[in-house]
């Protein structure tokens, strides 16, 4: 474990906290993609079901049982308890475009053709762009609440803070993930648009909105 | 030394 893993996993840790908070005092998920949210469900389950069969340390397993019944529990709300304040109609990105691409993906990209390694590559892929449909939301109603961008700027910054610690493991390790590592650029490149107005505008204490 | 896939990464 290095400090820029580290601090990328506690950023996604936060992310989630963040998305809990504005749900929980809000008492609303409006500005929120039920679609993004649903694909990091299934990002979770198809990497993280390991945890059962797969020691590797208490942090490693509690940040997976952490990362899978929080984001089951963000889609209870969404769809049970704070139903009314979701809005279907402009949460239109076609995810069935995404989880596609990446099943034939990882069905050509993996470590081993074994159903475990190709659902690990299969969620890899599809963290990578799961994001898409909560992106796509906010540049068609072109502006967001000031906690929503605080909770995509600490889950874009998570996968980012991963590059840096790929890049030490490859010094002090010599093992390169190209799967993880390919994805994890795609990923960060995805959110170069959002971090620009959200430096520019959001920290500077602007409301983030987006020119017409 | 190479290409694996880091199984204590998240």
């Amino acid at each position: 474990m290095n400090l820029f893993r580290l601090f990328g996993d506690l950023s996604h840790l936060a992310s989630i906290l963040i998305l809990l908070h504005k749900i929980q005092t809000t008492r609303s998920c409006r500005g929120i993609s039920f679609k993004t949210q649903a694909l990091y469900v299934t990002v979770f389950v198809a990497r993280y079901l390991d945890l059962f069969y797969d020691w590797v340390s208490l942090y490693n397993f509690s940040m997976k049982v952490f990362f899978i019944s929080s984001s089951i529990y963000i889609l209870y709300l969404m769809k049970v308890r704070f139903r009314p304040t979701h809005d279907p109609s402009i949460d239109t990105f076609r995810a069935e475009y995404l989880v596609g691409p990446c099943v034939v993906l990882a069905l050509i990209f993996n470590y081993k053709f074994t159903f475990p390694e190709v659902l690990w590559s299969f969620s890899i892929f599809l963290e990578s762009v799961a994001i898409l449909p909560q992106l796509f939301m906010l540049q068609r109603t072109g502006e967001a609440e000031t906690i929503t961008t605080h909770y995509l700027a600490a889950l874009g910054a998570y996968r980012a803070l991963y590059i840096p610690n790929w890049i030490y493991r490859y010094f002090s390790e010599g093992v390169v993930d190209p799967i993880a590592v390919i994805a994890g650029l795609v990923q960060t490149a995805l959110y170069v648009d959002f971090f620009y107005v959200y430096f520019t505008k959001v920290l500077q204490g602007q409301k983030f909105e987006l020119p017409a | 030394q190479g290409t694996a896939r880091a199984k204590d990464e998240l």
